[in-house]
């Protein structure tokens, strides 16, 4: 995917691999923005792979009372990248013991993107200022309830910074695809089959501006009496680290 | 230590058997039904996920509530006929699901071409391959690319079974054919293995 490559590539371009999430559909891309709220299933049966962060319609401030202050977001300076990747593929087979073969598929690409963006995030003083001043909606929200209500198997994350366009971006990609193939199958008696096919390809995808191509999240904790942030979730530090709510 | 990436392979295998052995208890016809149903839904990532979160909650409280199209359409299959969830079909349902969150987009999509071009038996040998032969290197390697089931493919299936495994974040060298293994790609290259898993033994009319 042209959008999904561009995503990866800013990610580790930005310098921020494993720490930025790299958007990989540009649908999701409305309801990642700061304050929005993410959903991450609880890992079933010690499966060896991770879960995805899943996008709710949701944000943080859906949650909470309304008043001031409104929260604010910090903007990085612009940041502007261009990228040209050339790049192929191929693979070739060959078979022993009687029975040989040669397979080959290439494709030969070209991908171009220019991009301006910008980081948004939410400073620790702003967390501080929204923790002290806006307290949970009450009732709570219907959604909120279902949330919590799955609680046992799925944890609720906050977006605190995004990579966003600052301007349209047109991404392309160029390519020329050459798949062969030719088979000999000694055992059958010398049968040869002979595949070829050749198809140019040229894609082109438009990035509206203020698209969220990166973000990162922190651990939300909702309990009856309060909200909080985890900044350390996986350290376990509970009383330290979880700020503003007292567990 | 290269018997550390057999243990991983034959980890995933146990666990893949253990949680889909149900699915295979199922006609040939009910089977093929719920993979056409599954092919649907890759295109869909959004019903996808409600399906994962239907079939969760119902096995969780019992409570099943009612999906449209071809998420309806498994849920159906997965219910007997006094209305009632299998558990342990719901449960091996929500593994190929769970594999197949774990992938992205571009990913389903490839998946939902293999279905069609009928290759996933030939993917999930390659990616058992890659796993058993790097899973045990720690640090970023090149090696030739395994090719054992290649040779039976048509070109263009050679290309899209490529691209699924470039997909994971591993990079094939041109002209030589040698993959470069990263291992931060294992928990990607575990979700692929899983989904071809349940897939394949779908598509399997034995």
């Amino acid at each position: 995917s042209l959008f999904l490559r561009t995503t990866k590539s800013l990610v580790g371009e930005l310098g921020r691999k494993g720490e930025l999430v790299p958007v990989d559909s540009l649908s999701s891309s409305s309801r990642l923005r700061p304050f929005c709220l993410v959903r991450k299933k609880h890992r079933r049966h010690l499966w060896p792979w991770d879960t995805p962060l899943i996008p709710t319609d949701f944000s943080l401030l859906d949650l909470l009372e309304p008043g001031c202050p409104e929260p604010e977001v910090n903007r990085s300076s612009p940041i502007n990248i261009w990228e040209k990747v050339a790049g192929g593929l191929s693979g070739a087979v060959s078979l022993s013991a009687g029975l040989q073969g040669q397979v080959a598929g290439s494709s030969n690409s070209a991908c171009i993107s220019a991009l301006a963006v910008q980081t948004l995030w939410i400073s620790p003083g702003t967390w501080e200022m929204l923790l002290e001043k806006r307290k949970l909606r009450s009732p709570r929200p219907p959604f909120l309830q279902e949330l919590q209500s799955r609680k046992e198997r799925e944890s609720l994350y906050v977006v605190t910074e995004a990579v966003e366009t600052l301007q349209d971006a047109i991404l392309q990609s160029q390519g020329q695809m050459l798949a062969a193939g030719q088979l000999s199958l000694l055992q059958l008696g010398h049968v040869q089959v002979q595949v070829q096919s050749h198809m140019d390809t040229e894609k082109v995808l438009s990035i509206p501006r203020g698209s969220i191509l990166a973000y990162r999240v922190l651990q939300l904790a909702v309990e009856e009496d309060g909200w909080a942030v985890l900044y350390f979730p996986e350290g376990k530090l509970c009383r330290g680290t979880r700020r503003g709510i007292d567990f | 230590s290269q018997d550390s990436g057999e243990i991983h392979l034959q980890s995933l295998q146990e666990q893949a058997d253990g949680q889909l052995q149900d699915l295979a208890t199922l006609s040939s016809e009910l089977r093929l039904t719920l993979l056409g149903a599954l092919r649907e839904l890759l295109q869909d990532r959004q019903a996808l996920q409600e399906l994962e979160d239907t079939l969760e909650q119902a096995l969780d409280t019992g409570l099943l509530a009612q999906l449209e199209g071809p998420g309806g359409l498994v849920l159906s299959i997965l219910q007997d006929s006094t209305g009632n969830l299998s558990c342990s079909r719901g449960g091996a349902i929500l593994y190929i699901l769970g594999a197949l969150a774990a992938l992205s987009e571009p990913q389903l999509r490839l998946l939902a071409q293999s279905i069609e071009r009928r290759i996933l038996s030939q993917e999930l040998e390659l990616v058992a391959s890659i796993l058993e032969r790097n899973c045990n290197q720690m640090e970023e390697t090149t090696r030739p690319l395994p090719t054992g089931g290649l040779c039976a493919l048509k070109s263009e299936d050679v290309v899209l079974l490529l691209n699924l495994v470039q997909s994971c974040g591993l990079a094939l060298e041109q002209p030589s054919g040698q993959l470069t293994w990263d291992p931060t790609v294992v928990p990607q290259l575990s979700a692929l293995y899983g989904s071809l898993s349940g897939l394949q033994l779908l598509a399997d009319p034995s």
